[in-house]
C-alpha cells in the first residue's frame, strides 16, 4: 500500500502547499504514481494544479466523512502519474462536524485504506495540511508514515517547532505508534541573509540528522508558478525552486530505497 | 471604551503578527495607550515583544474564558503606552473548550468590555488572530469594531480573501452588526517583482478604497527584529518597514480624526 507523508506545520506561510505540490510532481516525474491529498478549505493544493472550484464536486470533506471512496474523489490532474483529491470549503466545517464523532481523529485513516487506482496502485500519498493543530491535521498524522515539516529560515518558524514535535509525539504515543519525522525542509533559503544562515545552524545544532540536506531557496518563480496552474517544473524547469525540489525527490527515494 | 481592531486573515504568513506588533507600537509612540491581545497559540506577537514564556502565568486563554480580568493578564512592555496580553499554548485547546458553551463567540466580546487600566483608559486594542476561520478568530471578529487584513502580496493570498469576506459578512448579519472593514494591507510588497505589482492593481480593481494607500514593502528588519524581542520601529528605526509602519499608523490615526 502506498507511502502516506502529511506535509505539516502550524505555522502559516512556511511552504507546505509549495512543497506539497513541487515535490508530488517531482516524484511522479521519477515514475512514482503519486496522489496529493488537499486537506486545507483555503484549496490553494487544488488552485495550484489547475483545478477550479467549480470542478470540485467530490472532495477531501465528502472522503473524510465517509460520504465518498477517495478513488472517486480522485482526479487526474495535466501531469502524468499526479493525482489529486481536491479541497473546498466545505472542509472549513469538519472540525466542528467531526467533534462528536466517536472516530474523530481516524477517520483519515480509515478513509486511505482503500485506495485502488485500477490496476496500477499508488506509490505515495502527500497530505497538504492547513496552519493549525486542528483535527484536521491531527487526522493526517494518525494517518501518515511519516511527517515532513517545511521550515521557513525566519525566527518565528523555529517557535513553533517544539509545539510541533510535542504534538507528533502525543499522536505516536497515542493513536499512531509507527509515525517517524520524513524530515525537516529548510525553505525559502536566502544565503545572502544572516537570518537564514542562523536559523539553518540553530536547526542543525538542535535537529541533527533530521534537517535534510535539501534546502529551498528563495525563488519568485516558486510563488508564479501557481498563477499558471502548474508546478514550477512545468512552468520553468531550469529555476532554482525546480533544481531544489528535484534534488529533494532524489534525496527522499533513495532513503526510501526507490533509487 | 477603546477602538477594538482584529488583525485577521486565515491564510497563513501573510504578515499579521508583524503589523499587530509594529502598528501597535506607532500607536503607542502617537501618545495612543495600546494594547495588544495575542490571540494566537503560537504566541509570535508575545515573543516579538520579549514576553518569555515563562512569564505568561495569565494570558488571553484565562481572559477568553471569563477565569481573570482583562487588567490583571495584561502586563507592560518596554515601550511607554504599550501594553500586551500574552498567548501561551492552553490557546489550542480553547476552540474545544468553547465549543459547547453557549457564548462560544462572544466571550471575547464580554471580556473585553471593562479594560480598566487606572485612570488612563486604553484607546485602542489590537488582536493578533491565529491564520485560521475558527472558534478563536470568530471571537474577535465579533469582539471588534473594525477588521484590519494583511494581504500578502502573492497569488495565493488573493485566494483566500473571498473566504474571509464572506465570513466578516456573516458575523455582522448575526453577532456583530457594527463590524467594519479598517482596510486591507498590502504586505510584503516588492516593487521590482511583477507579481506585486499585480496583486496591487488586481486589489485596488476589485477592492477600491478599501485599500490601504500605505503599502509595507518587504524588508528584511521586520524579520529580524522579533529575535531581538522589539518592534522595528525600535531595532531600526530608520529602516523601511519602520517608516511603512509609522505612515500606516498616522493613515488610520488621520482617519478616525485623531491627528
Ligand atoms: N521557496 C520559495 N521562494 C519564494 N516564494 C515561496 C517559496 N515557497 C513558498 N513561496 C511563496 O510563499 C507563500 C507561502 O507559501 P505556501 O502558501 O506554500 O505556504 P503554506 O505553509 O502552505 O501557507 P499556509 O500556512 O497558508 O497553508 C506563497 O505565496 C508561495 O508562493
Ligand atoms: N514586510 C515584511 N518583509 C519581510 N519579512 C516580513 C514582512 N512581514 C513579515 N515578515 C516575515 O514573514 C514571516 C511571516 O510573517 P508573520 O509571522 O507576521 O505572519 P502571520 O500572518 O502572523 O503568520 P501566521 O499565519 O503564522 O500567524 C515572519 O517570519 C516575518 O518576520
Ligand atoms: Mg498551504
Ligand atoms: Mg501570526
Amino acid at each position: 500500500s502506498p507511502r502516506v507523508i502529511a506535509v505539516a506545520n502550524q505555522k502559516g506561510g512556511v511552504g507546505k502547499t509549495t512543497t506539497a505540490i513541487n515535490l508530488a510532481a517531482a516524484f511522479a516525474e521519477r515514475g512514482q504514481n503519486t496522489l496529493l491529498l488537499d486537506l486545507d478549505p483555503q484549496g490553494n493544493a487544488s488552485t495550484g494544479l489547475g483545478v477550479l472550484p467549480e470542478s470540485r464536486d467530490l472532495s477531501t470533506y465528502d472522503v473524510l466523512m465517509g460520504e465518498a471512496p477517495l478513488e472517486r474523489a480522485m482526479q487526474m490532474t495535466g501531469i502524468p502519474g499526479l493525482w489529486l483529491c481536491p479541497a473546498n470549503s466545505d472542509l472549513s466545517s469538519a472540525d466542528m462536524a467531526l467533534y462528536s464523532n466517536q472516530n474523530r481523529t481516524s477517520m483519515l485513516r480509515d478513509a486511505l485504506q482503500q485506495p485502488l487506482l485500477g490496476d496500477s496502485a499508488l506509490d505515495y500519498i502527500f497530505i497538504d495540511c492547513p496552519p493549525s493543530l486542528s483535527l484536521l491535521t491531527i487526522n493526517a498524522l494518525v494517518a501518515a508514515d511519516t511527517v515532513l515539516v517545511p521550515l521557513q529560515s525566519e525566527f518565528f518558524a523555529l517557535e513553533g517547532l517544539s509545539q510541533l514535535m510535542l504534538t507528533i509525539r502525543e499522536i505516536r504515543q497515542t493513536a499512531n505508534p509507527d509515525l517517524r519525522i520524513e524530515g525537516i525542509l529548510l525553505t525559502m533559503y536566502d544565503q545572502r541573509n544572516n537570518l537564514s544562515q542562523q536559523v539553518e545552524s540553530d536547526a542543525r545544532d538542535n535537529l541533527g540528522a533530521l534537517v535534510l540536506n535539501t534546502m529551498i531557496p528563495r525563488n519568485v518563480r516558486l510563488s508564479e508558478a501557481p498563477s499558471f496552474a502548474m508546478p514550477v517544473l512545468n512552468y520553468d524547469t531550469a529555476s532554482r525552486g525546480a533544481v531544489a525540489y528535484r534534488a529533494l525527490a532524489r534525496e527522499l527515494l533513495i532513503k526510501h530505497q526507490k533509487l
